[in-house]
């Protein structure tokens, strides 16, 4: 199955 | 305290509603170095960054930095009573509650004035890496916009294949299937209406049609728009404007 992912997956947090 | 003047208030009006269906409430920082904005949407799938700098307002001034709190639905109400061609000015105080605006017809025979309640936006700030990206895809903003919306008709979903050949847009769905390729072009008499590909390896992701079709709205913004892509990391879509842009950051669909 394909999923959205988050875009939190790949950027930290400042 | 911000004293911001923009020539031309349809700049920030398209600019509202580029990004008014994603962002609800968002801060506005102000610098010296000018305006901007980040903000994710409300399922965090996607990205905005704004950045008006400061030397697209004419005057420009910004004494400490600021974070003024903004619903964006009010702001998009507040700008629809200013002409397109109508001077606005942003003020605001050092700690300020409100935000006060002014919008002046061209030959300065009407000038109206509106202040907005500013609010308390505890908003989660991202670091963007800076990327090389494996593919950059500068295109027509309107040919994108079409394809988007083309697809959107098939699919809930895009994949775009960006390799030596070109670059596919290709979705599959109930009814059947399409796809839309794009070969490089140089168009000198137009540059916005080239199509240019730089590639450094082919890139394969996956795309939600309901985001970028919704990052489209910025169409009216600019000629061209950039897609740079690299495998497994968001997708950057930038419209660039006079004094700044809009990047829009779209995180990939992946197999579970």
């Amino acid at each position: 199955a394909i999923k959205q992912s988050e875009i939190k997956a790949y950027f930290g947090r400042k | 305290m911000l004293e911001a003047r923009l020539a031309q208030a349809a700049v920030l009006k398209k600019t509202l509603d580029a990004i008014k269906e994603l962002v609800t409430d968002a801060n506005f920082d102000c610098s010296d170095g000018g305006i901007s904005l980040q903000a994710m949407d409300n399922s965090h799938v996607a990205l905005v960054s704004l950045l008006l700098r400061a030397d697209g307002f004419e005057p420009y001034r910004c004494d400490r930095n600021l974070a003024l709190g903004i619903n964006l639905n009010s702001l998009s109400k507040v700008l629809r009573s200013a002409q397109n061609e109508d001077i606005i000015t942003l003020k605001a105080a050092d700690d300020p509650d409100n935000l006060s605006l002014t919008f002046e017809s061209q030959n300065q025979d009407r000038i109206s004035e509106y202040e907005m309640k500013l609010m308390d936006i505890d908003q989660e700030h991202l670091g963007i890496p800076e990327t090389a990206y494996a593919a950059v895809i500068t295109m027509p903003a309107a040919e994108f916009q079409r394809i988007c919306r083309d697809l959107s008709g098939i699919s809930e979903s895009v994949t775009i294949d960006a390799s030596k050949d070109g670059v596919k847009f290709a979705s599959a769905g109930d009814i059947g299937n399409g796809s839309v390729t794009l070969k490089q072009t140089h168009n000198p008499e137009e540059p916005a209406l080239s199509t240019s590909i730089e590639l450094s390896e082919s890139v394969t992701l996956t795309f939600s049609l309901k985001y970028l079709v919704n990052f489209t709205k910025a169409t009216p913004l600019a000629g061209a728009v950039t897609l740079q892509m690299s495998n497994d990391v968001p997708l950057l879509v930038e419209y660039k404007m006079e004094g700044g842009y809009l990047r829009y950051y779209l995180a990939p669909k992946i197999q579970d």
